[in-house]
């Protein structure tokens, strides 16, 4: 899911 | 990066910048909620933990530090330097109410179960309701500055342009957050009221002025 991803938003 | 999100940084950074400006150009923090920016210095340290150890852009790294620092810089102008203007009588909210039900419901339901995980969305559940000390305060004194009722419309714009954020990210990268989008939902409909307010009101010239 998308979580996994690096974080990019503020 | 996509337009929505951008302009919803923005709106967020004018609605910060307005406050800053409104206490520290007429050296009163009155009608200001010192709770809710105490609930944002919060919100802001416990997800930009990250911010050492993770790279993303220069546009990230410098909207964490200028959000981490203003919101300590207001904390500090409402309870330090202009402490004797601050409202204590109307800024009652018990946010002990919305610390521990953020801090359960982050351990509960998460995506992962790892310290920077779980303060990340805790700092998710608890900026969604962060601004009710401040929408309690104006339903208590019954008015609000109109700077007051810009910064709030600028702050409760920048979540709800986040929403078109992440339905443009799911178009286009298939990419979501159930828990950031939840949460901001709610953030956004707390707001609806006030935005109601201010669109038949102050945009009218007419002070903000709540249904006594």
């Amino acid at each position: 899911k998308g979580a996994r991803r690096k974080k990019d938003e503020l | 990066m996509n337009i929505f999100r951008l302009t919803g940084d923005l709106a967020h950074l004018l609605a910060i910048i307005i406050l800053l400006l409104k206490i520290w150009k007429t050296r009163s923090c009155a009608g200001i909620s010192g709770k809710s920016q105490i609930l944002f210095a919060i919100v802001y340290t416990t997800r930009y933990l990250d911010l050492v150890t993770t790279y993303v852009s220069a546009y990230n790294t410098l909207m964490k530090i200028f959000f981490l620092g203003s919101s300590f810089a207001t904390v500090y102008l409402i309870y330090v330097k202009f402490k004797a203007t601050y409202d204590h009588n109307h800024d009652t909210f018990r946010i002990e109410f919305l610390i521990l039900p953020a801090v359960i419901l982050a351990l509960l339901i998460n995506h992962a179960f790892t310290p920077l995980e779980i303060l990340w969305t805790f700092s998710i559940y608890l900026e969604s309701v962060a601004i009710l000390p401040q929408l309690f305060m104006v339903s208590k004194t019954g008015e609000a500055e109109s700077i007051t009722s810009h910064y709030l419309f600028a702050l409760g714009s920048y979540r709800g342009l986040y929403i078109l954020n992440w339905i443009y990210r799911y178009a286009m990268e298939s990419h979501y957050d159930l828990i950031a989008i939840v949460a901001g939902i709610v953030q956004t409909v707390l707001y609806c009221d006030f935005f109601y307010l201010y669109i038949t009101k102050v945009l009218k010239g007419k002070k903000l002025q709540l249904p006594a």
